[in-house]
């Protein structure tokens, strides 16, 4: 579970990017963020996968206080079981597909050739093994996308934080990847998704609606 | 205008991205190009305006025919009147929203002063006047993206080609940015939007369709 409680985000020359937010994601629940450009989506969830530090208030993920812990501790923490896919993607540029994703699993220790084989079996679930060997400038935008979300969930991680996931795919692609989430909420992993695409946010049990840094709504749908 | 006759595009390793395509786009004609993930939309975009070479085939603007000018002529006829926004954005890393915005009018030979204040004007129309003195990182993806738009649009280019413009965008901000578009067609730019925002699509007098590489249709919906 993940928990945010009075926290701000402001950064120099007066913008205050989140104010007073508090919140709290259930181990296992499947949650949606909407709002528009420049709202404070992304600042929230830099905050909830404990790569950023909020200005107030305090942030607990798995029961630990972030602001705690060292930066050693807290990669340790993320690495275990965080999987994140950036609005940006944020790929290693020089580096194969099949390598950037097997940069999922750095950290469990696993033998080159074992986390490549995880690797594999991550980019046939997004539909591209055929380009494996594929560098990021020879990919187009949607593909890249696609390789950013076999990174992020390569490790099966508890929390998977995910950033405008469908924001460089078609509709079909989009709906293959939300069926790949949901496939990894059913199977017990907390899963928050950005997003402004309506059907997607539509069909989501839980929405937090942000709007100037603040948390304009918290909408749970009865019997979705 | 703007014509592709016969055009292919090949990579090594047999990826052949485009194969057979001839199509054009008549002078202050509004365009979509419709299409799922990795279909050949940016890179078709990208022969239009003259930033990359066709493997067969050739490429005409305005009359000239792409391949027999040299690159200077190349950078003389994109500067002279072709906007581009990129799916990725490109914006210069440290460099303000305002400076980013007023090289997008850096062949003109206006003084700084001049071009700076042409593009405030442009940064009015996407609403990030407030964030003319803010770096990409220090903006969120949607505002990254109106930046990107404003650089495009800045020099009032007489062709206008933008991937995906939408793509990081809310509802709301992307409808402001497509009233912008057709404001620019209206005016007698040529506009050619690639997107797979259904609405945005629905609403184009024009949508070329690629898929794997080839035009599957090119429809003109009558009356719209
Ligand atoms: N440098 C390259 N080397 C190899 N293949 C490439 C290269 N650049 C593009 N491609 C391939 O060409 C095909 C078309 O790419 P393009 O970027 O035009 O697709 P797209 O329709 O814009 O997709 P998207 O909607 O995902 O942005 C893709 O399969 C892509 O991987
Ligand atoms: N380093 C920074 N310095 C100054 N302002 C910043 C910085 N990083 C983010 N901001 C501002 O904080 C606000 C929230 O940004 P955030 O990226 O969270 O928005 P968002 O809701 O994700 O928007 P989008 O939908 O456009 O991606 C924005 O106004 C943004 O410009
Ligand atoms: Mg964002
Ligand atoms: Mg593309």
């Amino acid at each position: 579970a993940a928990e945010l409680d009075g926290v701000a985000r402001h950064y120099p020359g007066g913008v205050r990017a989140l104010d007073g937010v508090s919140m709290r994601i259930g181990a296992g629940e499947l949650v949606g963020i909407v709002g528009p450009s420049g709202s404070g989506k992304s600042t929230l969830l830099n905050l909830l996968g404990t790569l950023d530090a909020p200005t107030e208030g305090s942030v607990r993920i798995a029961g630990h206080d972030v602001g705690a812990l060292s930066d050693n501790g807290r990669s340790a923490l993320r690495a275990q079981g965080i999987g994140f896919v950036f609005q940006q993607f944020h790929l290693a540029a020089n580096v194969t597909a099949l390598d950037n994703v097997a940069d999922g699993v750095l950290y469990t220790g696993l033998p080159v050739r074992r986390r490549r084989e995880q690797a594999a079996a991550a980019l046939r679930r997004v539909g591209l093994a055929d380009r494996a060997g594929h560098r990021p400038h020879e990919l187009s935008g949607g593909q890249q996308q696609r390789i950013a979300i076999a990174r992020a969930v390569v490790g099966d991680p508890a929390l998977i934080l995910a950033d405008e996931p469908t924001g460089a795919l078609d509709t079909a692609s989009g709906e293959a990847v939300i069926r790949l989430l949901r496939g990894l909420h059913a199977a017990g992993a907390a899963v928050v998704v950005i997003t402004h695409d309506r059907e997607v946010a539509a069909g989501l049990p839980r929405r937090i609606h942000v709007q100037d840094g603040r948390i304009a709504a918290d909408e749970r749908p009865a019997h979705t």
